[in-house]
């Protein structure tokens, strides 16, 4: 099953 | 006070189109470098980043920072009564919370104004580094757009494989299965029509057909598309703004669970 990353992984919320 | 001429006012409207089916309200943010727009989609896994320099607008005043928050399905609305050929200006007055377009037809005999209301929006900006990228690719962007539609009407999903034979785009569904395969070709008579792979290694990940559909309303922008693509971070497909800047849109993958 494929589940979809949120972009809050891979950037800092500044 | 803040005054921004666009000669080219067809470059604002194509923007728009470009952005309002992704993002609903945002935040313009105009500073000395230029016009600019960072924000998500509401499900937070697409970010649209725009960049007008300042350089290319034909007058540029903005004497300190501002940001205004437009609701974009207005804004478009507002810039569909602008003819392709209109000048647009934007102006806004320092604490005012409308901002106006004015559009002036080429041989000026026609001038028309438009106030449209501002928004607070409570927008959440993120920082995204520098990276170096595995695998970038740069082609025809009414190529990628085709290819995006094809396989919509086959899957879901599309996976982006980049290897030294070329860049492959493939998908499934219920009704079967769907390959694209586009080699490097320089050998083209002019250059937008080139598909250019640099690869430092091999790199394939999964991604929505919904948003990169989306993406490619910015096709009428740019005649190509650069896609960077790196296992550990969302892929970014930019087109470029002439001698202006660029609109780049960001999707996280999708990962096995």
């Amino acid at each position: 099953i494929l589940i979809q990353v949120y972009l809050s992984i891979y950037f800092l919320i500044l | 006070m803040l005054e921004l001429r666009l000669v080219q006012g067809s470059l604002l409207k194509k923007v728009l189109e470009a952005i309002k089916d992704l993002v609903n309200d945002a935040n313009f943010d105009c500073s000395a470098t230029g016009f600019s727009l960072q924000a998500m989609d509401s499900s937070h896994v697409a970010l649209v980043a725009l960049l007008l320099r300042s350089e290319g607008f034909e007058h540029y005043r903005c004497d300190r920072n501002l940001s205004m928050g437009m609701n974009l399905n207005n804004m478009s609305k507002m810039l569909k009564c602008a003819g392709n050929d209109d000048i647009i200006t934007i102006k806004a007055d320092d604490g005012s919370d409308t901002v106006t377009f004015m559009f002036e037809s080429p041989n000026q005999d026609k001038i028309a104004d438009f106030e449209m209301k501002l928004m607070d929006i409570d927008s959440e900006h993120l920082g995204i580094p520098e990276a170096e990228y595995q695998a970038i690719v740069r082609m025809p962007s009414s190529e990628f757009a085709r290819i995006c539609k094809d396989l919509s009407s086959i899957g879901d999903t599309v996976v982006i494989s980049v290897t030294k034979e070329g860049v492959k785009f493939s998908t499934r569904g219920d009704i079967g299965t769907a390959n694209v395969v586009c080699r490097q070709n320089t050998t083209v008579d002019k250059p937008e029509e080139a598909t250019v792979i640099e690869m430092q290694e091999p790199v394939s990940l999964t991604f929505a057909l919904r948003y990169m559909n989306s993406f490619t309303k910015a096709t009428p922008l740019s005649g190509t598309v650069t896609i960077s693509l790196s296992s550990d971070l969302p892929i970014v497909v930019e087109y470029k703004i002439a001698e202006m800047g660029y609109i780049r849109f960001y999707l996280a993958p999708k990962i096995e669970d």
